[in-house]
């Protein structure tokens, strides 16, 4: 079952077209294996992204270099999702 | 696993064979309300369930589809709580029962199964369909970039591995395909609604042009309409319009190919963003997302009953 310890969603709040820009080409990058949940597409839009952990520290240092405000929406996924999991256990016992 | 569905923990997530197991109680619990068909098989050969909900025959038909991103499992899980809230209200509400003493419904819980499942056993996050690529490691299509509506044109990837994968050809999904050859057989669906989760949305077409389609004013009246009771329950404030003026540009999209086909009421829903877990809602919030989003239904499929085209 694949894994998402360390995996952080940050939501982005691009303030211009360029940063907008840089987001796209980010976006680009697949190997980085980036999950853009939203895409980035205008200002009036969050963008939110789950970053792996071992890409975690850079993409965030890219991001402070261009100015690129977030937020970090869900801190570790897996926690999420094993809270998510225990739920259904529990209340399906 | 519970004896019938009113013992069906609704404000759970459920497995695909969970799900399918109710689908057949609520088939066999109300046989002259409920049937089943199965509109063709997934990569993996899973059926395409759809839940029919009639009362005659040759009725003009409204469709609704849940969950053909895999994991935005507060979908599927509303649209359970949909096919309960059918049966229940019929009889009761006056609306809904109007609608289906002269109308069907039709309801598919589990758009793209395979991903559904595989999310329950390899990957939450999985999001596409499982089909191979040949020639790539990456699997999966993006089963709303898979549809002949501007197929291949801007706002969908030809790379395998991205989210956005459009798949080699129009239709060449199963899942796809098969709500295609359903929708074309039956030539009288006067509504499609496809939801999706999540960032509180109603579009409607188009997504893979910026011409606007010919029955905007009406469309953004009524999407008006179905968020407003939306929000009329918990305040949840969704945005509307169309497609690609409310997000971004997508080609290959559902509803953009069910308007093509003459259904005017084509929309579709992002529902609930909490701002804090994405589509990953925890299921606490699955009634109270069903709840709001049945309320923007009914607006929907009343205003399709009103307005025979």
């Amino acid at each position: 079952r694949e894994n998402f310890v360390g995996h952080q969603v940050l939501r982005i709040q691009p303030t211009n077209e360029e940063q907008i820009s840089v987001l796209r080409s980010l976006a680009e990058k697949h190997d980085l294996g980036l999950d853009f949940w939203t895409e980035p597409v205008s200002v009036t839009k969050p963008v939110d992204v789950r970053i792996p952990f071992k890409v975690l520290q850079p993409i965030k240092i890219f991001l402070l270099e261009n100015d690129i405000q977030y937020s970090i929406m869900i801190q570790d996924l897996q926690d999420l999702l094993d809270e998510e999991e225990r739920v259904m256990k529990t209340r399906s016992a | 696993q519970p004896r019938n569905t009113d013992g069906y923990d609704y404000a759970n997530y459920h497995t695909l064979n969970e799900i399918n197991s109710f689908i057949d109680m609520l088939v066999a619990e109300n046989p002259n309300l409920v049937s089943k068909i199965v509109i063709g098989q997934s990569y993996e050969g899973r059926p395409l369930n759809v839940l029919k909900f009639s009362t005659g025959a040759n009725r003009p038909g409204i469709w609704i589809d849940t969950g053909i991103h895999s994991r935005e499992w507060v979908t599927q899980a509303s649209g359970t709580w949909f096919a309960k809230k059918i049966v229940t209200d019929y009889g009761r509400d006056p609306a809904l029962t109007a609608i289906l003493n002269k109308m069907d419904i039709f309801l598919e819980i589990v758009t793209n199964p395979d991903g559904y499942a595989y999310t329950h056993t390899s990957n939450r996050m999985w999001r596409k369909t499982r089909k191979p690529n040949s020639g790539y490691s990456c699997v999966g299509v993006d089963p709303n970039r898979n549809w002949d509506a501007g197929f291949g044109g801007a706002g969908a990837s030809g790379y395998p591995c991205s989210e956005t994968y459009r798949g080699p050809y129009a239709n060449s999904e199963s899942e796809v395909k098969s709500i295609v050859d359903f929708v074309k057989s039956h030539g009288n669906l006067k509504a499609f609604v496809s939801i999706h989760s999540y960032s509180q949305m109603l579009l409607y077409p188009y997504g893979y042009t910026s011409t606007p389609c010919k029955d905007q004013s009406e469309l953004h009246a009524l999407a008006k309409k179905a968020i407003t009771d939306l929000a009329s329950l918990y305040g949840t404030q969704y945005t509307y319009g169309s497609i690609i003026n409310t997000i971004y540009q997508a080609s290959g999209g559902t509803i953009d190919w069910t308007y093509n086909q003459g259904i005017k009421y084509s929309y579709t829903f992002e529902l609930r963003d909490t701002g804090r877990y994405g589509f990953a809602l925890p299921a606490n919030q699955i009634i109270p997302t069903a709840q709001e989003t049945w309320l923007a239904l009914m607006a929907i499929m009343q205003h399709t009953y009103n307005n025979p085209y």
